[in-house]
């Protein structure tokens, strides 16, 4: 039979991997695309990153150490019927960005929607997504924020055709003035005048989408303790 | 002085021995994603003076080793690894947050004296 390490030798360790405490996750998380190939690569040819810099992803063309996918945390909001469009979904998203430790940079911070199967690509232009910051965090409640600064939307082709926006600059704001987050707003939209049937059809749609919904932020961060600026040219 | 012949047969001199660490002994599987687990090694065995040389020593350990040789109570030079690689770790915080991360030194390629 096998003995359990000791619990100092292992929070040191634990402390090593940049952990306070052994994690104990309910479920495990999905894990991106990106993440899994980055593995399944390293699993495929083990010797490949003797030679390599550590401290550049070359899958995501930037200098980093360490890539965290930090779940949502925000919450759905009631939608509100407007004049000439109603809104399918609304919903504050919000990501914690204090596992981000002091000394990392951060190179990447990528907001990743996933609508779930067939719903926002079948429906074209009848749906539209909105992406706006949240200004302040005293609108946090149960009524509606006032949307601040609104994103273009940004789509790049994905394996998974995900949505994704580049919030490296709003990320960098955060991190810097943890104050400031507030989170982001969401709001799908339908537009136009409908019948009863497709708006029954789009009613059906919409709680498709609010179930199916899973955002979260991918981060890269670059700790320049652990990779120092010469570290490349040397290998 | 002459210097006493190593008594330490070949399978006892310095190199590297496989070990693999899985990550469910440890119990950690519960939060490590990936990999279940690595070959990481570890280096064990005896580093004599006459073959110092060519156990990929240090200049240290050469120094050592002599040292050992004429004064006994000085100890033998130590097998150690030589050569290290990285592995990188997929796993979930306290947050929930999946987080992959690259550990310089987490697998012994080559051991030395």
């Amino acid at each position: 039979a096998l003995g359990q390490p000791s619990q100092c030798q292992e929070h040191v360790f634990l402390q090593f991997l940049g952990l306070d405490k052994v994690p104990s996750p309910p479920k495990f998380q999905p894990v991106p695309y990106i993440l899994r190939k980055i593995i399944q690569d390293q699993a495929a040819a083990p010797s490949a990153g003797v030679s390599e810099d550590l401290c550049y992803l070359k899958e995501l063309g930037v200098r980093g150490n360490v890539l965290r996918l930090l779940p949502d945390q925000g919450f759905f909001l009631n939608s509100k019927k407007h004049s000439q469009t109603s809104s399918c979904l609304q919903k504050l998203l919000y990501f914690n960005l204090s596992a981000v430790k002091e000394k990392d940079q951060l190179t990447i911070a990528q907001l990743g929607l996933d609508l779930g199967p067939s719903t926002y690509y079948d429906l074209g232009p009848e749906l539209e997504l909105a992406l706006s910051l949240v200004q302040k965090a005293s609108v946090w409640g149960k009524s509606i924020p006032k949307p601040g600064k609104l994103f273009a939307l940004q789509s790049v082709p994905w394996p998974q055709g995900a949505l994704r926006f580049n919030l490296l600059d709003v990320a960098k704001d955060w991190y810097i003035n943890p104050q400031k987050n507030a989170g982001l707003f969401l709001e799908i939209l339908v537009k136009g005048d409908r019948d009863v049937e497709v708006n029954f059809q789009l009613e059906d749609t919409c709680a498709k989408l609010r179930r199916s919904l899973h955002a979260s932020l991918l981060v890269v961060t670059l700790n320049p303790e652990q990779c120092h600026p010469s570290s490349r040219k040397r290998r | 002085a002459a210097i006493p012949v190593p008594k330490a047969s070949c399978k006892n001199l310095c190199h590297r021995h496989q070990l693999f660490i899985n990550f469910r002994d440890l119990g950690w599987h519960k939060w490590i994603i990936a990999p279940k687990g690595f070959m990481a090694n570890y280096c064990h065995g005896e580093c004599p003076f006459s073959l110092t040389t060519s156990l990929n020593s240090s200049n240290y350990a050469f120094m050592q080793a002599l040292m050992n040789a004429v004064d006994p109570e000085i100890p033998q030079a130590v097998c150690v690894p030589t050569k290290l690689s990285p592995i990188s770790m997929l796993y979930q915080d306290n947050d929930d947050n999946v987080i992959l991360r690259h550990y310089e030194d987490m697998v012994v390629d080559e051991c030395g004296c």
